[in-house]
């Protein structure tokens, strides 16, 4: 808990793909 | 260099290229350093990074030269910090952080604006209690409101310019806010009030340009009108 890394990393990326928008 | 040795000295305020040097510095720190050390750095450090940034915004005579150029390291910094739960949490805790970046939304700067905007994307489509687009959205509105301006204005601006990167990181915002809206009614009427205000003849212009980066967000964009429309 609380260490956790590269969050902002994987958003941005599922940003980019598109994946973040994929209906859920 | 510790965490500590940085706060000192951005507790004694420095400016200009002292600045910068230490900002750049520490933006490494935290990307190279583990997760204790962010710690380390704490909540004292991203106050100390948030009250530097809003003193840039709010007193740009006294920061001249060197002001855009610190400013887009803090935006870096910030992005460092956040990028583990420990900071993140710290930076969703601060009521200043979120109004603080929106207030970096300058299409006059637009290498710091992409940085910004894919920001606040990330932010807005983070699982969360509160639903951290509204408060994007929120801090979107009252900058206009202060501003007297169109709140999506600055966007719409951004995606005016040359630079691909920030068409693309303007188009993420938009989708970001758009597709984290529960309803349909708030979803429709975001679309419609950019619409409305410049984007229907930005997407045709920007329909014609050949990258794939900004074609997935067309797509997503048209996707979701879609889906809406059907729905309606």
């Amino acid at each position: 808990e609380g260490d956790e890394t590269g969050i902002m990393d994987d958003l941005m990326e599922a940003l980019q793909s598109g994946a973040a928008f994929r209906r859920k | 260099r510790s965490a500590m040795m940085y706060i000192q000295e951005l507790r004694m305020e420095p400016r200009d290229t002292q600045l910068l040097g230490c900002l750049e510095s520490l933006r490494v720190s935290l990307n190279n350093n583990p997760v204790s050390w962010v710690q380390n750095f704490g909540d004292e450090g991203l106050a100390l990074l948030l009250n530097i940034m809003r003193k840039i915004q709010e007193e740009k005579d006294e920061y001249p030269n060197m002001g855009v150029k610190c400013q887009h390291e803090i935006v870096r910094c910030l992005k460092a910090f956040m990028n583990n739960k420990y900071g993140l949490k710290a930076m969703l805790t601060s009521a200043e952080g979120i109004p603080l970046l929106v207030r970096a939304i300058n299409p006059r700067v637009p290498h710091m604006m992409v940085d910004v905007v894919k920001l606040l994307s990330a932010i807005c489509i983070l699982e969360h209690p509160d639903n951290l687009h509204e408060r994007v959205l929120e801090a979107i509105t009252e900058e206009a409101e202060k501003q007297d301006i169109e709140r999506f204005q600055p966007l719409l601006s951004g995606m005016n310019k040359p630079n691909i990167g920030l068409k693309n990181g303007c188009m993420q915002l938009i989708n970001a806010l758009i597709s984290q809206g529960e309803e349909l009614d708030y979803r429709i009427h975001i679309r419609s009030e950019l619409l409305r205000l410049g984007l229907r003849d930005l997407l045709t212009e920007i329909r014609t340009i050949e990258n794939e980066e900004l074609r997935v967000q067309l797509s997503v964009f048209d996707d979701q009108a879609e889906d809406d429309s059907e729905e309606l």
